[in-house]
């Protein structure tokens, strides 16, 4: 396969870590070998996965001082490694503005590994600056997370402006693989409002898996675990395989 | 009063925004001038105010082409004012990294308005760049949302040694106003371990006034209203009066 799939959305607290790290561990499981590259520099999906925040990062990749091969690291979680993030990251954003190639320092950084896993997916901080650029620059499809909100809906159309202008100059290839509609609560009219509007527009490309509000999902991080090992019979565990499985299909076709 | 507060957190999606609006409101409510000034450049508390994230905005006051009374808009709310965000707010991030006295462009901008009213609320991105940065330089104090979640407390640190760091080298007078928990549930023993964790650490530095989850405040955006206009009864309209008045308790001693 070797798809390199960003997850972005520059709205914050969509669920773009959650779906990282659980998309990613779920992939694993049904035995796909999988790599998650943090490039948040909160460093969520780092800590997500029980891997400190410390020592070298992603951040040595795009400023060319080390290879991607070495910032490899395990997660406990068989067919799921992980580079993690630290915070230098932060000054990233602003350090590569002068670098050459600044847009594509990810993509010519991760090109030697990505054939060895069928799947990279990049966690991205809530914004669209270099980072984000960097991740749709390097990506084969983007996976959009969409909490079922009026604020998330705004956002969607700079999303997609910036998609648009990546894939014309920087990244021919940049496609939507899928919306996620997140932490969905069939109690409230607005879930089912926003869902009924992202999926009028957006037809086949919204996902049909729905991933439900859980709280499980909130506590497997604090125990380093992505929620198919924390609690593996939850919605929140299921919910996320059923995505697993619904990429694989649609990715099937390439 | 005059005071200058930051609605600050670089974790996404803790309720920056929605805190802002319905805060504003409240004190406007209860005979406070305020100004909402929106240094979010995905305009969320514009449009949750009901206004059209086009014309001129905080950028242009930013880069000194405007001066800041001139980019004062009514909301329909009395006694509440705000300064719009505008799209080209996301290059100001870089654009005012090789400006002079880049850290504090917000600071003297405001400076000729923060008197004509008795509080100013600036509502900040989800990220330590510079635009936080400018907020953190001009206010006397910073008000952290901090939803109950794992992800949200780790972020604390990093957001607190930016404060420190303003506070030694920009701004000496900036002060830590209050952690305010927000979304809580208390059918989740999550949002209990938090809360006490909070509380445990930072004492009185925790407002008292904890914010419920209350899907009356994800549907008031929608409207274009804060949501003591939107449904005046609902908890999400109550508790954020009862924070204004704790607020003003709080600030009664300066
Ligand atoms: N489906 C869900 N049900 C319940 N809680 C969830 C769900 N998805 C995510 N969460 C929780 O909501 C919060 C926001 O999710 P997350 O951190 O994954 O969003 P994000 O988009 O990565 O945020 P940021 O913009 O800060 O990077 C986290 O505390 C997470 O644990
Ligand atoms: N107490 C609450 N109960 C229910 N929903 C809430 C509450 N507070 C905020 N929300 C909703 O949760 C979402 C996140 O809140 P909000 O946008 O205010 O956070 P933010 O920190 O400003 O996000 P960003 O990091 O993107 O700026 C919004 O859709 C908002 O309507
Ligand atoms: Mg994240
Ligand atoms: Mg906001």
């Amino acid at each position: 396969m070797d798809r390199l799939l960003a997850i972005a959305n520059q709205k914050g607290g969509v669920g773009k870590t959650t779906t990282a790290i659980n998309l990613a561990a779920s992939l694993a499981h049904l035995g796909h070998r999988c790599l998650l590259v943090d490039l948040d520099p909160q460093g969520n999906a780092t800590s997500g996965l029980g891997l400190p925040r410390e020592g070298d990062s992603i951040y040595q990749a795009l400023i060319g001082k080390r290879e991607i091969k070495e910032l490899i690291r395990p997660t406990g979680v068989p067919n799921l490694e992980v580079i993690p993030s630290q915070i230098e990251l932060i000054g990233a954003e602003v350090e590569l503005v002068s670098l050459w190639a600044r847009e594509s320092r990810l993509a010519s950084a991760v090109v030697d590994v990505v054939s060895q896993y069928a799947f990279v997916l990049i966690d991205c901080p809530p914004s669209l600056g270099l980072l984000t650029v960097n991740a749709l620059t390097a990506a084969h499809g983007v996976i959009i997370p969409l909490q079922c909100e009026f604020y998330a809906l705004e956002g969607l159309a700079q999303l997609l402006r910036t998609i648009k202008l990546v894939k014309a100059r920087l990244n021919p290839r940049l496609e939507v693989v899928g919306l996620l509609l997140t932490m969905f609560d069939p109690r409230t009219t607005l879930c089912h409002q926003v869902e009924r509007e992202v999926r009028g527009r957006f037809g086949d490309k919204t996902f049909r898996t729905v991933i439900p509000r859980n709280v499980r999902l909130g506590e497997a991080p604090s125990f380093g675990k992505p929620v198919l090992v924390y609690d593996p019979t939850c919605r929140g565990a299921t919910s996320y395989l059923d995505l697993a499985r619904e990429l694989l299909d649609r990715e099937g076709g390439h």
